[in-house]
């Protein structure tokens, strides 16, 4: 899987 | 930050205040599960570790510690106020956490974007959340108490599940490589088990109104 995905959701 | 997910926000905050409102007014817990609300506070606390380290908005980070504090505020109500802890159910409330727990904690050691403890954490709090509110579930199928658990209480909750996947259909077809399949899938998970939650409320409801109604 391709690196942290940005958690911008709550 | 598009309209259904702020929407999405909104409703989960709602659906929040308004059961703490209904247990402060009532000073009752009937009907409401300790062990789900127990289960979001676990949710919450281990998805929001980031707000040690990451800064997003202002109003992420105020949200995030409403979520914290809100449902940890709602077991102090349950277990430990005065009167309210003694209207809770908990000989029927019963589900065993422990089967909902443990196979989350493998799947995001198995399944996960990167294998780092914040990262596992916060995917671990993506797949519990989507079966946390079983035991509230299962509770409500057990006692049929609708007393406390009003319709807007489920209403928004269900409104909450159904803007943020309006939400991911938004970004995914704005923003050029969005996506994030273990929150879909998961997202979608919670979606169907609050459709089977809504349908026993609506069965609970017709079954009181029934039983109510003079004959």
């Amino acid at each position: 899987v391709r690196g942290v995905a940005k958690h911008d959701e709550l | 930050m598009n309209i259904f997910r702020f929407a999405g926000d909104m409703t989960h905050l709602c659906s929040i205040v308004v059961l703490l409102l209904k247990i402060e007014a009532t000073k009752s817990c009937a009907g409401v599960s300790l062990r789900t609300q127990e289960l979001y506070a676990v949710v919450f606390v281990s998805r929001y570790l980031d707000l040690f380290f990451t800064f997003i908005s202002v109003y992420n980070t105020v949200m995030k510690v409403f979520f914290i504090t809100s449902s940890f505020c709602i077991i102090w109500y349950m277990r430990h106020h005065r009167i309210v802890s003694q209207t809770y159910d908990r000989e029927q409330d019963t589900f065993r956490v422990a089967f909902l727990v443990v196979p989350c904690i493998f799947l995001a050691l198995l399944v996960n974007h990167e294998f780092s403890m914040v990262e596992v954490l916060w995917t671990f709090s993506i797949y519990l959340e989507s079966v946390a509110i079983l035991p509230q579930l299962i509770l409500l199928q057990r006692t049929f108490n609708v007393d406390t658990l009003t319709s807007n209480y489920v209403f928004l909750l269900g409104a909450y599940r159904a803007l943020y996947i309006l939400n991911w259909l938004y970004r995914y077809f704005t923003e050029p490589g969005y996506s994030q399949w273990i929150v879909w899938s998961s997202g979608t998970l919670q979606t169907a088990i609050y459709c089977d939650f809504f349908y026993y409320y609506v069965v609970s409801w017709r079954k009181n109104e029934r039983l109510s109604l003079p004959s």
